[in-house]
């Protein structure tokens, strides 16, 4: 942030720090930005997810400098801005993943898996704007109508999944034994099996456990 | 095959073979990888009670036991691609941790990385041949991400040409490293180097913790078993006190940097050399990530297919647990991050091998923005695949709280990425410096 704001071209991921114009990165009245996000586009919503991280970057960095100025140290200031820097963090790595989710659909030939995979690139883009509702909204990124439109596109999105939902965790292709589990086994045989799994417990090596005839029955004769 | 589960692939829009290829990397890996888990899955020696059933000492000693199958089976079957070798491994131990992971992960490539050529010669082919079990003993009992803060010693003595290791304070005392408390005989020991009165920083010495042929620990070496923890019942993670252990001079990894024997200290080319690990450890964390959400996802889903339970329309039979859009909210976000961080893993795979070529040519320039995203991806695939098999697990109802589900070895095994091989917060604030930096 440092080096883009001294005019230095940075590379690789972080470039994105030089592209946007600092004024347009300052958080914005709602009302003075003009707000065009297409929310079933995935570039744009990357676009929306970069300018987040980078406004998040730019606050971390201005608390630091606040600090500074109340003649803190460097390392004072770094601490007592540790939250906003933890949050810029977070919002660059999770700026990356959606980028390399939508990367990746561009390498998928095949028509229905890429229209599947489509849709779940699309629902981690949207839920991930739900769950942060408020960096976005905060910095004029997106309209409050717009955030409710989300709401109502991943419902959609989660019908339009629920046909796939079993295909999609089967191309995980875990097999039974490295899976391990009797609820998510492949044939869906659960409840047979959990009984037969229950009836192997230690604890029904015997009919009678040991304990009762330690402790149950004579507890009955001293009362 | 349960009916529902049945209708449900019937339904399904694409061909799950081709998009199992894409998440593999294609088909042959997907062929590769089936054949490596069938040589396991049906091989008679890898066969085991349920652990579920066992108790932890019996864990320990089954995990032991296939441990050692696993070392003859990788070179009786020429098994040597790192990939291949992680892929055998997992399925040997279904995913969970075992006994020789740090031998195998951290004492043989750190041998590799930072021995000089007699070391070489001297601790390599014992290492190979497991007469040397070796484990990696960086953190401390009151010490952990912060290396500078480690109070174990080094102080070379020149009279003898000897280093004296030594844990000063209880807080000293070496915690965590797996295969440390019964497993191993040698421990590579991240101490404070001083010599001629000055302190040069952490520097890695091979340190002998137990006689090679009866196994009973060396003079001057206090060394056991943390005892029980969250999960990871299978290894015997331990502790580690030296009073005052000697170690000849040779022991010191000396690769990079060096002491002479009058105790002349030879500084390492450059810092950056330990970064590579990290960024290729972090980076392995990131799959781990994907594969156990992958996993928690396959089984609460599968799962809320086949069980029926409550109403949708009044007076209908019970619908499908997938049926409600409450429970579609709950996972299937839950399942696109899955997919997500798979393709991060594969991302930051290619990446780190795609670098991997210039660092050995000195060329540092891509890793310091590759070892900040890592650390920040690993912290944040760990943070959120561990809340997310949480939410998996109750979306199970009651039957994720049995064993039988897998749901909980699943979070006990998985929860430690959020603070080994770095604690997540400490991972977010070095990304937090690489970016205000840039």
């Amino acid at each position: 942030y440092q080096q883009a704001k001294a005019g230095q071209q940075l590379s690789g991921i972080v470039s994105y720090l030089n592209e946007t114009d600092h004024r347009r990165v300052q958080p914005q009245p709602v009302s003075a930005r003009p707000t065009v996000v297409d929310i079933n586009d995935l570039a744009s919503l990357v676009e929306i997810y970069k300018l987040r991280a980078a406004i998040l970057v730019g606050m971390a960095a201005k608390s630091i400098q606040q600090e500074l100025q109340h003649r803190k140290n460097q390392a004072d200031a770094w601490n007592n801005s540790a939250i906003d820097l933890v949050k810029a963090s977070d919002a660059h790595c999770h700026y990356v993943v959606v980028k390399l989710f939508t990367d990746k659909l561009g390498e998928i030939g095949d028509t229905a898996v890429h229209s599947v995979v489509s849709s779940l690139a699309l629902l981690y883009a949207l839920h991930g704007i739900t769950v942060n509702s408020g960096d976005f909204l905060q910095a004029g990124l997106l309209s409050v109508p717009q955030v409710l439109q989300i709401s109502v596109r991943i419902k959609e999105l989660l019908s339009q999944l629920r046909p796939n939902a079993v295909a999609l965790v089967d191309s995980f292709d875990i097999h039974n034994k490295k899976l391990n589990s009797v609820l998510g086994r492949y044939d869906g045989n659960v409840y047979e099996n959990m009984f037969e799994w229950a009836r192997r417990s230690p604890l029904n090596a015997t009919e009678v456990h040991e304990s009762f005839y330690k402790y149950l029955k004579p507890l009955r004769s001293k009362l | 095959m349960n009916a529902d589960i049945l209708k449900e692939r019937q339904n399904a829009t694409f061909d799950v073979e081709k998009l199992t290829n894409i998440l593999d990397g294609g088909p042959e890996l997907t062929k590769r990888r089936r054949e490596i888990e069938s040589m396991v899955l049906n091989d008679p020696d890898f066969m085991e009670e349920d652990p579920n059933f066992l108790s932890r000492s019996e864990r320990y000693d089954q995990a032991v036991r296939k441990s050692a199958q696993m070392i003859l089976k990788l070179r009786e079957y020429g098994i040597a691609d790192p990939e291949e070798i992680y892929c055998y491994k997992s399925t040997v131990h279904l995913g969970k941790p075992e006994p020789l992971d740090l031998h195998l992960g951290m004492f043989l490539p750190t041998l590799l990385n930072q021995a000089n050529q007699e070391q070489m010669d001297r601790f390599f082919m014992p290492s190979w041949n497991l007469e040397i079990i070796g484990t990696y003993a960086q953190t401390e009992m009151g010490h952990g991400t912060h290396l500078r803060g480690l109070e174990t010693t080094a102080t070379y003595d020149p009279a003898t040409q000897e280093f004296v290791l030594n844990s000063p304070t209880v807080s000293s005392i070496k915690w965590w490293p797996g295969g440390l408390g019964k497993t191993s005989n040698h421990a590579i020991v991240l101490a404070q180097l001083y010599t001629q009165g000055n302190c040069h920083g952490l520097h890695a010495f091979i340190v002998p913790i137990r006689d090679m042929n009866t196994h009973v620990p060396l003079p001057g070496i206090v060394v056991g078993d943390i005892g029980p923890k969250f999960g990871f019942d299978e290894i015997d993670n331990g502790y580690l006190k030296m009073e005052n252990v000697r170690i000849p001079r040779e022991n010191m990894l000396m690769k990079y940097a060096k002491v002479e024997p009058d105790g002349t200290y030879k500084k390492p080319p450059s810092a950056k050399l330990t970064y590579g690990t990290m960024v290729f450890i972090r980076s392995m964390i990131v799959g781990e990530s994907a594969r156990a959400l992958s996993k928690a996802s396959t089984i609460a889903i599968r799962y809320s297919a086949v069980r029926h339970q409550s109403e949708i329309r009044p007076g209908e039979p019970e619908p499908q647990i997938l049926d409600f859009q409450t429970q579609q909210y709950k996972l299937f976000p839950l399942l696109a991050t899955a997919y997500a961080f798979i393709f991060v893993g594969q991302y930051m795979k290619d990446t780190y091998s795609r670098i991997s070529g210039d660092i050995n040519q000195g060329d540092f320039s891509e890793l310091p923005e590759l070892h900040a995203l890592s650390a920040g991806l690993k912290a944040f695939t760990t943070w959120t695949a561990n809340a997310a098999i949480e939410v998996c697990r109750m979306s199970c109802g009651g039957h994720g709280y049995s064993r039988s589900s897998g749901l909980p070895d699943l979070y006990v095994n998985f929860t430690p990425t959020c603070t080994y091989e770095g604690e997540n917060t400490v991972m977010m604030l070095q990304t937090a410096r690489y970016l205000v930096k840039s």
